[in-house]
């Protein structure tokens, strides 16, 4: 089934998202 | 206490990137932020995928403030 990712994959993927949201909010250029 | 940092967090990353305040977040929105964020648009597919619970293509604030609470909560941001 492609809709079942690998959660640990998945919550890696977000991790870095947000990271990069907040590392974007802190005022990075 | 955490919990109402959280939803601040996750409302202020949700207008980020509902720029035109729709309301939700479309799969188009999510690609703009391509030029804005060092990440690939597999990556931002991936993202949007996995937040988008009911696999409508449309990200709710619920569904969004969801999947920070998981990523807020185990990375101890305070």
């Amino acid at each position: 089934d492609p809709n079942m990712k690998a959660g640990a994959t998945s919550e890696g993927v977000l991790a870095n998202f947000f990271n990069s949201l907040l590392s974007k909010k802190t005022g990075s250029p | 206490p955490g919990h109402l940092d959280m939803l601040k967090k996750a409302q202020e990353f949700f207008q980020t990137c509902d720029t035109e305040g729709k309301g939700f977040i479309a799969r188009k929105d999510m690609q703009r932020l391509h030029n804005e964020l060092p990440l690939s648009l597999e990556d931002l597919e991936d993202v949007f995928d996995t937040l988008d619970a009911d696999g409508n293509g449309f990200l709710t604030p619920e569904e969004f403030t969801s999947g920070f609470s998981h990523f807020f909560f185990n990375q101890n941001i305070s």
